[in-house]
């Protein structure tokens, strides 16, 4: 149990310090276990230093620089065991727009990586001129949801104009 | 393994049949506030066997089940299905040859679950372990629920580390 | 104590069903005060209906639907005593873009209402467009921050294409 | 009772002065991920006199002195203005008279805050009752943090409740 742990630990943390540092374009982030000499009952917290910025831990940073840590802390984990679908709900909501953009890139990464399918549920017009295809989701009766496939090259003229 | 489609009938607002093939890379799906969106990612987990009704902001399984609209009257089942390809082997005995395993999960107001296979009634245990062999499943990190980022942010040091149990 | 909480409560009840209403164009929501006959330790349930669907807790709702009520419920109790400034901390993010104009125009209700001076931090570019003048906050030195006057045509321009 | 204008000085990461005048209206305030906009309502409920370091995401109340960058040292003081305009009678003797009120609160590294109304020393309750009877504040619910809405939708009932208490 606590070598699994440990073994974990340790291909999650190089995969987040890879990440991190990706995502940010520089900066250095580690994760650590804390609080206790038996990892089973650790804590795990985050340490990020984004670029010309000081190390602090997560609860200190912005809400966009702290979505885009936790979301490396997520694909870190991903990594380690990549599942046959990943679906994201809304996670690039605080980003601003280089966020985004470097954000998708991130995905392009992953698919690369991976032969995993991905859904990535999002209001951004950046996102939506990124994916490979769009489903929209509509209720022309109220309380009735409908599902249709959307012209992406349409999303992607109004990203372009955005 | 790969998950190739998804179909609802009467699970939330998904009221009428609904077939969504999820295709190879990236599928956005976009929608007005309250059209659906999380609703797809609910059936998801739904389906693959999740215990939890409040964490598909439900009070019990039964709320998953159409309730009505202005329109419509209340169901009184819900059905969804994964459709799995190059799946031969995943699931056991009497499904190990079949490469394309169609897994279904049912639910009847008052009357509990029920899973099936192919056509054939399995357990609830057998749709559970089938989607842990193949590195997914309702409590899979890949599947990122609306506002999980912020929870993930926001959650204690020792609540955080089950990030990693479910990495090993 | 409680004549003043309960006398609290109806007014803020009476302020958030109007507002309610007004955001969702229809529908219906009201505040319960529940689980205890004594209200200083009873707890605040909130009830809505949004235009043909059914009346839920607010846990059962749609993000967006959840934030936009929640945003109802802080300008109700804001009406019932208003604060000289108000700033709003990026509340517009799961809001889509029909939802993010709703809540303008509750803002400019508001500033009808009151001689409140409101500050919107946001990253959304139609509420970017509808304030009466524009902050950039900016790190032309990396972890320095400044602040400088944008001009708002261009932002209202910019708007206006996406 | 106005509030006209916002000063910072080695607040967080606002190392430099900074005047916002803050104008009749809606004023929006945009600007990269992680560039001081959420700072800005900080310095606000800090000069107002919060109590709260936790609320400020910050470890001590030292924390909000800007702590250097890569190209400038930490700073050993940070001050915060705010510029009140008509405000005849806001604040007790000696400023019954005075129309424009300049409240200040700064802090000096391990020495703590002092706090100031036009240039004389003031205790730290002045400070807060002046604005709590001018219906705003620290905690004020017209001050809306960063992820407060969906702590407010998360809330136990018996913690939004809270919400009435502000009103009362
Ligand atoms: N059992 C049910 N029967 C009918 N409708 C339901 C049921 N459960 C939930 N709903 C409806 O589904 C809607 C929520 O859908 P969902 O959360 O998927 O929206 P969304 O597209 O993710 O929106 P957002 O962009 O705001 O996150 C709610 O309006 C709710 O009324
Ligand atoms: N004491 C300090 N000294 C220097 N910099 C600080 C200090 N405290 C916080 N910061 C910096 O301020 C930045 C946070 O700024 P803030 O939270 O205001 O960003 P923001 O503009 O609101 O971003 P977002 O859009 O992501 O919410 C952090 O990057 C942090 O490093
Ligand atoms: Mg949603
Ligand atoms: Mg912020």
């Amino acid at each position: 149990g606590r070598r699994r742990l440990l073994a974990a630990y340790e291909t999650v943390n190089a995969n987040f310090t890879k990440l991190f540092t990706a995502l940010f374009e520089g900066g250095a982030a580690e994760l650590t276990l804390t609080q206790s000499d038996d990892p089973l009952a650790a804590g795990l917290e985050i340490m990020a230093q984004p670029p010309g910025k000081k190390l602090t831990t997560l609860s200190l940073m912005s809400g966009g620089e702290q979505a885009l840590t936790a979301t490396a802390l997520i694909f870190a984990v991903f990594l380690a065991n990549p599942a046959p679908i990943c679906v994201l709900d809304e996670v690039d909501a605080p980003l601003d727009d280089a966020n985004v953009d470097r954000f998708c890139r991130l995905l392009d990464e992953m698919k690369k990586l991976t032969s995993t399918r991905f859904l990535v549920i999002t209001h951004n017009p950046v996102t939506m001129s990124r994916v490979d295809r769009l489903y929209g989701v509509t209720m022309p009766e109220l309380g009735v949801s409908q599902l249709v496939s959307v012209d992406l090259t349409r999303a992607r003229q109004l990203a372009a104009t955005a | 393994m790969n998950i190739a489609e998804l179909r609802l009938a009467g699970f939330k607002s998904f009221v009428d049949s609904v077939r969504a093939p999820i295709e190879p890379g990236l599928t956005g799906v976009v929608g007005p506030n309250g059209c659906g969106k999380s609703n797809l990612l609910e059936a998801v987990r739904w389906v693959m066997g999740a215990t939890s009704a409040k964490s598909m902001r439900a009070d019990d399984m039964d709320s998953v089940i159409f309730a009505g609209s202005a329109a419509r009257p209340a169901r009184e089942h819900a059905e969804v299905t994964l459709v799995l390809k190059d799946a031969r082997g995943r699931a056991g005995a009497p499904f190990a040859d079949d490469d394309v395993l169609e897994v279904s999960r049912r639910i009847r107001r008052g009357l509990g679950s029920t899973y099936r296979i192919n056509g054939k009634d399995v357990r609830a245990k057998d749709v559970q372990l089938l989607f842990a062999d193949a590195s997914t499943g309702a409590n899979s990190p890949a599947l990122v629920r609306q506002g999980q980022v912020s929870e993930l942010i926001a959650a204690k040091p020792e609540n955080r580390r089950r990030i990693l149990e479910e990495a090993a």
